[in-house]
């Protein structure tokens, strides 16, 4: 029975993409079968994985109003057992459209549950902000998975999105936990970095990874050339601690 | 009569807040009167600028909904000159809130328009996003300043927001113009940068600042404290490549 994860943090530029794609990548060249569910109308788990989002015939948009199946818009991408839900461009404007919808919040949720016994995991990347696209990303999931930047403003952050996710199970998705946060773009040598990690694995004991995600130039370059890190530049950092952030991933399922 | 400037870019984490305070706070250190309107949820332009946004008692919120004056949520900041309208988390309720007003566009141009000839510019920060709140933002400006971050996804969402700008123009505000692109986190040793900058040099050629903005750890410590960069450290790269910047734009602005 497949899990569902959201990725989520109304934080912009934190890598959310950039983990859906090489959790999910990794997952998959780990013999899981994975759907990735772009619900980010920038579309850059579409492109990072290499495809082209504006010859895309029909995609979440459709999935979301019309609505059609999620088997109608899944694609296999180039990484066996890893498919792909992808967006484009008129999921801009899904927002507006939806909001009259009575079901406006489950219409993602609805397109996904009977899809959950053909996966073993589905994740879904989402936009920077705390609308309705992403409230559909949290009432579809089982687990959130936060990416946290070890900066600042991203730290600031967390305590709205704690809040949101607290009014979430309350009100949208009973069932949702906090299933882990990961640090992300993590320089060691910075007082910065140092001064975050203290203060989240004081935050959450247990929730944040042990394994962080270094600030590494081959995991922005790779979806330029739309590939995950695993096959852009297998030898870099990145993609070491990706690997390392699959394994663990794995362990905690395991102990769930 | 002072001007009005957006700072926009629906991608994420690409310094749009960084360079709203530190070139409004470089203007005011040039003898110019400016306020910073922060109309992010997130409030990292209030926070980045040593304002507690849960102490603030009404915020820009206030002033798109009940509607109140600005000049009743302006506040002087710690640098002379700089007048700050700050952002508090009720502001995330705002874009719902205002779907059914009938000037929902506008609420910020009849906000802001009064105040003009008391500044000599005023910024508006925006989220990461193109909903209503980043509507009013490209409705109350004369000029958009775009920061792009040297990276793939960033150059990736340029083409929507240039669509989006088109649009805003035919729609909402005829005299809005894309005043400039800022070249944030640049890092002269990859090729990635070097790829990004030529690419929107040659899309919009007179359009890109010469000045870039470098990728600087002290740019990323600053807002803990509170400051802009020139307070907190004035010898740094970040605060040298932002004093160029403000010059820059004074010479724009003069031959406008
Ligand atoms: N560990 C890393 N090291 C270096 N660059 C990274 C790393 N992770 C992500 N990036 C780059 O940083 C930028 C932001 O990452 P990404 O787009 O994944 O974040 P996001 O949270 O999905 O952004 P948005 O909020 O816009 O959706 C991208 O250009 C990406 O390539
Ligand atoms: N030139 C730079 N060098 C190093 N770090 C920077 C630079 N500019 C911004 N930062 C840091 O990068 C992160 C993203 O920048 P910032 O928050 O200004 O972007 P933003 O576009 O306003 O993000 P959002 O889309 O969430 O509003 C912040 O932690 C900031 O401190
Ligand atoms: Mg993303
Ligand atoms: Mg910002």
């Amino acid at each position: 029975m497949g899990k569902i994860f959201v990725i989520a943090n109304q934080k912009g530029g934190v890598g959310k993409t950039t983990t859906a794609i090489n959790l999910s990548a990794g997952l998959a060249a780990a013999k899981k079968k994975v759907l990735l569910v772009d619900i980010d109308p920038q579309g850059n788990a579409t492109s990072g994985l290499g495809v082209d989002k504006n010859t895309v015939e029909s995609s979440i948009y459709d999935v979301l109003l019309n609505p059609i199946p999620m088997e109608s818009v899944m694609i296999e991408t180039s990484v066996p057992g890893l498919y792909l839900a992808p967006a484009n461009p008129s999921l801009s404007g899904a927002q507006v459209e939806m909001v009259e919808f009575e079901d406006r919040d489950n219409r993602l949720k609805m397109a996904l549950d009977p899809l959950r016994d053909q996966f073993d995991y589905i994740f879904i990347d989402t936009p920077p902000s705390l609308g309705l696209l992403t409230v559909n990303g949290l009432a579809a999931a089982d687990g959130v998975l936060v990416t946290l930047q070890c900066e600042y403003y991203a730290l600031e952050g967390l305590g709205q999105l704690v809040e949101t996710l607290n009014l979430a199970t309350q009100s949208i998705n009973s069932q949702l936990e906090l299933s882990g946060v990961i640090l992300t773009m993590y320089d060691g040598r910075t007082n910065l970095t140092a001064q975050v990690e203290e203060e989240v694995r004081n935050f959450f004991p247990e929730k944040v990874y042990q394994t962080v995600i270094p600030r590494n130039i081959k995991l922005a370059e790779a979806p330029s050339f739309g590939k995950p890190i695993f096959v852009y530049d297998f030898k870099s950092a990145g993609s070491a601690a990706y690997i390392q952030l699959v394994q663990e991933f794995l362990q905690r399922e395991s102990h769930n």
